[in-house]
């Protein structure tokens, strides 16, 4: 076995699987301690931890950036990427002047395996695999989609009452210990100003709201932003985005992460839908990996960025 | 470990309206076990839907009889997971 002694020798170019991801994480915090630690926010349904990599200079509960990856289990790409944002994060603070200015200022927070239950799943058992795994009562169907589970819109159009759908809610909002988890944090840790949640694969960048059409009230900047964003990510290898709001620019979704996260205050919002440019779908060629990431990066720094520079 | 072959991933694009609301109800039918990795949006953009064995063929007729297009997004899901396994074992060794 060549496992990697350090974060250096990690292989950004492959899929990982869980315990891999979970001794990756444990390195960058070995190497970094002034920089980087990990804090664990509650438990999955299978009692894996939910672990999040702080990155802070300091300071009590500074201003916050949030990103998570990995909410649907078979989006692979987006827990490859997580990963690969983690290291550029140590890698340049200190020599990029803007992230070093951002984290002089900010915390970031990542959680790069929002769903392991599902990931782990995804690994071992079913490749397709998309929800949580919690047995729903009464139902042979297993799982509830982590991203149809937020106390915003719940239960409206958008997301299905049926547990054997793939878009199945819940049984109430916030039922999925991974998304109660974020829930808890959120709200205790009350200085969050970006949150951006990662999906795949349809290469958007989009806002608030998926429950309903009523614009929100900062949609103006929101979209103004996300085409800076996805201007930037276009810039290295000419990737396509479209972006607008949820509802608008894919489909009705209620119950999803930033409606809940932008009800709760914070403003700047976004969940991505990172790459296919082929044919691949949630298959993407590992070899992807790592252009995915470097151009996703530059779009996340155009949204921290902003955050940094109009707080609120 | 679940298999998937002679899954399919079919790439539809709806021409219109009426070709629209019909993919919409297919999404809400659960008894074919279509699993609708890009969900149905506007005329035009495309849906993709991964279609187990043994409802292709049925699904395929559907399409046909509805005069809706279709083409073959990935022909044998199984195989691309093959390779994608053996790209992992790879480099695990």
């Amino acid at each position: 076995s060549l496992k990697p002694k350090n974060t250096d020798s990690f292989n950004y170019s492959r899929y990982h699987k869980l315990s891999e991801i979970y001794s990756f994480q444990d390195m960058l915090v070995a190497e970094n301690p002034n920089l980087v630690s990990k804090i664990v926010i509650g438990q999955s349904y299978e009692a894996r931890p939910l672990s999040v990599l702080k990155f802070s200079t300091g300071g009590t509960n500074r201003r916050a950036i949030w990103i998570d990856t990995g909410i649907h289990a078979r989006e692979w790409i987006t827990q490859a990427s997580g990963i690969w944002f983690a290291k550029k994060i140590v890698k340049d603070y200190g020599s990029d002047p803007a992230l070093t200015d951002i984290l002089n200022n900010m915390d970031i927070f990542l959680e790069t395996v929002t769903n392991p239950d599902g990931y782990d799943y995804t690994q071992n058992s079913n490749r397709m695999w998309r929800k949580t795994r919690k047995p729903n009562p009464g139902s042979s169907c297993v799982g509830v989609d982590p991203n149809r589970n937020w106390d915003s819109g719940f239960g409206e159009p958008g997301a299905s009452s049926n547990p054997c759908s793939e878009t199945y809610r819940g049984p109430s909002a916030h039922s999925e210990s991974e998304v109660k988890a974020i829930v808890d944090f959120v709200v205790a840790h009350k200085n969050i100003k970006a949150f951006v949640t990662i999906h795949s694969y349809s290469q958007m960048l989009l806002y608030p709201f998926g429950y309903t059409s009523a614009p929100s009230k900062d949609e103006a900047e929101l979209h103004s932003l996300a085409q800076k964003a996805i201007t930037d990510l276009a810039s290295l290898y000419g990737t396509r985005y479209t972006y607008g709001s949820i509802i608008d620019t894919i489909y009705q979704a209620s119950g999803n992460t930033v409606d809940w996260t932008y009800e709760q205050g914070i403003k700047y919002s976004y969940t991505f839908e990172l790459r296919d440019t082929g044919f691949h779908g949630f298959l993407l060629p590992a070899k992807q990996i790592v252009p995915t990431a470097e151009e996703t990066w530059l779009a996340l720094m155009a949204i921290m960025s902003h955050t940094f520079k109009n707080p609120y | 470990k679940e298999l998937f072959k002679g899954h399919q991933v079919l790439q539809i694009i709806p021409k219109n309206d009426a070709q629209l609301a019909f993919l919409k109800d297919l999404e809400d039918v659960l008894e074919f076990e279509l699993d609708f990795w890009k969900g149905v949006t506007a005329v035009s953009c495309p849906v993709h839907v991964r279609a187990p064995f043994q409802f292709l063929q049925l699904l395929k007729r559907i399409l046909k009889r509805k005069d809706i297009s279709y083409v073959p997004m990935i022909d044998d899901l199984q195989a691309v997971l093959d390779e994608e396994q053996k790209e992992i074992e790879l480099f695990a060794r």
